[in-house]
């Protein structure tokens, strides 16, 4: 089918989303004195019995909860930072009880993988990689990709664990000559990657042979795009990014995701879906994740927005609970909930 | 905007760039 010009999604959809989309399944909170700043889920191993486990993540402090029968969680790990704060939780797929978290001030610093030791249970962490790391992400095949310094000082590591989380092979991908800020796998291509650069390029490489395969020069009118997610179907290449530092415009309101189709061979671009905010609704993205065909997001607002992508309208609005706005949005990986928190630790799981 | 803008259109397109590409 010919793709025809973008659609845009989320205007007006003050009529069409169906506010029982989200059911609160779960709620706990994470007693912590610094501020809450990521969560993500999990599969843990526990006397030979994979759980699905949630990991929290505070400035000083990764927990992990197990699930008890009475939708309750218990935590059951602590892992302590009092010298780097955690930024961000990286989840590594394939790989059961170990836990990457990317720790810095302002920009990430460090790589630690944190995990626990077999015979005492005793929680344990391990520098993964140091430096001025602009990007991290867990690939499938237990792998981490991280990228590390800038232009043409910048390397692209490809680190594969064992299955236990021990030992490790690492694997260099020729950089390109611009800073990559994210990347992406590409679902039904499994040696594909993507990156996004500080000058709106979308990079893609060969993971197998560490190749630069193709540049992709994306539109300029949304600068530092972040790729959430990216298939590649009948020799086209679909790509999730969302737009941070978007501003409103009198046509579209405030784009949050936009679904942009690449023909990889001539490097050509066309935006086909862009994901806007419902009449009423105001502000711009905090953060997003996307999986399969949901895109959340935390808006501004304090609100969380989901739109699908299929339908290509939004289809959900959470506003804050107890006058707390949300802080973070997170899809999990172990079933089809959302997980949702604020800054004091309160994290709520929703079933989509 | 339509696909034909976006050029010829190949299935084995991640295995064409990785013969074409310098290695």
């Amino acid at each position: 089918h010919s793709i025809e010009q973008t659609d845009v999604a989320g205007l007006p959809a003050q009529d069409t989303w169906n506010p029982s989309s989200l059911q609160l399944v779960s709620k706990f909170k994470n007693p912590s004195s610094s501020c809450s700043v990521d969560v993500s889920a999990m599969w843990w191993d526990r006397a030979g019995a994979q759980e699905p486990c949630i990991v929290t993540a505070c400035e000083d402090v990764v927990s992990l909860w197990k699930p008890l029968d009475t939708l309750q969680w218990e935590k059951v790990h602590t892992w302590h930072f009092t010298e780097v704060p955690v930024l961000q939780i990286v989840p590594v797929p394939d790989v059961y009880n170990l836990i990457c978290v990317a720790l810095g001030n302002l920009e990430i610093r460090e790589i630690r993988a944190l995990l626990c030791s077999s015979g005492d249970e005793s929680e344990k962490q391990v520098l993964l990689k140091s430096g001025n790391i602009k990007a991290v992400l867990g690939l499938t095949k237990r792998r981490l990709v991280s990228s590390i310094g800038t232009f043409c000082s910048q390397q692209v590591q490809i680190m594969t664990f064992a299955e236990d989380g021990g030992s490790k092979d690492e694997q260099l991908l020729m950089p390109p000559d611009e800073t990559v800020m994210t990347f992406a796998e590409v679902q039904g291509i499994q040696d594909a990657l993507l990156g996004t650069t500080t000058v709106n390029n979308i990079v893609i490489w060969n993971l197998k042979t560490g190749q630069l395969l193709k540049k992709v020069h994306i539109d300029d009118s949304y600068q530092a795009s972040v790729c959430h997610r990216a298939y590649s179907e009948m020799g086209l290449l679909f790509v999730v990014l969302s737009h941070p530092c978007a501003k409103e415009s009198q046509a579209f309101g405030s784009p949050v995701f936009q679904l942009l189709v690449i023909n990889p061979k001539t490097a050509q671009s066309v935006g086909v879906l862009l994901c806007c905010l419902p009449e009423g609704q105001a502000g711009r993205l905090l953060e997003g994740d996307v999986k399969d065909h949901v895109a959340a997001a935390v808006l501004t607002s304090g609100t969380i927005a989901v739109w699908d992508l299929t339908l290509g309208h939004c289809i959900a609005l959470l506003p804050p609970v107890s006058n707390q706005n949300w802080s973070l949005v997170k899809w999990s990986v172990t079933d089809s909930h959302l997980l949702a928190g604020q800054k004091d630790g309160n994290i709520f799981i929703y079933r989509y | 905007c339509s696909t034909a803008d976006l050029g010829p259109i190949s299935l084995n397109w991640f295995e064409e760039l990785s013969s074409e590409a310098p290695p």
